[in-house]
Parts: structure tokens; sequence; C-alpha cells
């Protein structure tokens, strides 16, 4: 799975990865 | 709590020993949003229970561009709900680490 790493300019890191499709709600 | 459509989980098992815990928020419903979201991920970030606010966190993700800032507020309300209930789950269940 592919990771984007963000980090903020007051330092925090989100790293973001792939929600597996079992956990979105269908819409 | 209220299902703002931002779902906000641990990402790794409290055992109620550290100030600093890491979660994983992801948008369940987007409908529920006024601004698009950047994507589809899952967003994983530490939260320090003492020293930092869930406002603090959803504006560093709005300036980050995961976010519209019409939407501070509700990824906001998402954190504050999940970090209410581990800090409940804490106090009922490690009393005297706290």
């Amino acid at each position: 799975s592919s990771l984007t790493q963000v980090v903020h300019s007051a330092g925090r890191r989100f790293i973001v990865s792939p929600v597996p499709e079992s956990r979105l709600r269908e819409s | 709590a209220e299902d703002t459509g931002v779902r906000v989980e641990l990402a790794e098992e409290d055992h109620g020993r550290k100030s600093s815990i890491a979660l994983r928020l992801w948008v369940e419903d987007p409908k529920k949003l006024k601004g698009k979201p950047k994507d589809n991920g899952a967003i994983e970030f530490t939260f320090d229970l003492e020293k930092e606010t869930p406002d603090d966190v959803a504006q560093e993700m709005i300036e980050s561009g995961f976010f519209h800032e019409s939407d501070v507020k509700i990824v906001a309300k998402s954190i504050r709900d999940r970090v209410a209930l581990i800090q409940w789950r804490r106090e009922r269940i490690w009393p005297i680490v706290q």
C-alpha cells in the first residue's frame, strides 16, 4: 500500500494511507 | 457521538500510559462536508491529550490541504468526540495509572 507523509509547519506529521473499501460507507 | 461523516479511531492500542496517542481519521460520508476533501485516504497523526486541542489539529489539517476551511469545525468535533471517549475510558479503566 502507498503511504504519503505531510509535515505541517508546526511540526506535526500526517501519514496518509488508503482506506480499506470495507471501511468506507456506501453512498 | 453525533455522526459527522468523519470517522476517528485509535491507530494503536491505548494502554493508558502515554499522553500522546496515535489516531486515524478518514471521511466516511463526504456529503456531510461543505468542501471537497482531498482524497479518500486515512490520515494518521499523534495527539497529545494533555497539551493539544482537537481544534489545533483540525486547523493544521486544513492548512495542510486535507479539508476545506469551512469544515474545520466538523473535523475538530470528530476528533473531540473520539478524544473525549478515550479520556472517559482511561478514567474508568486505568484510574490508578492516572
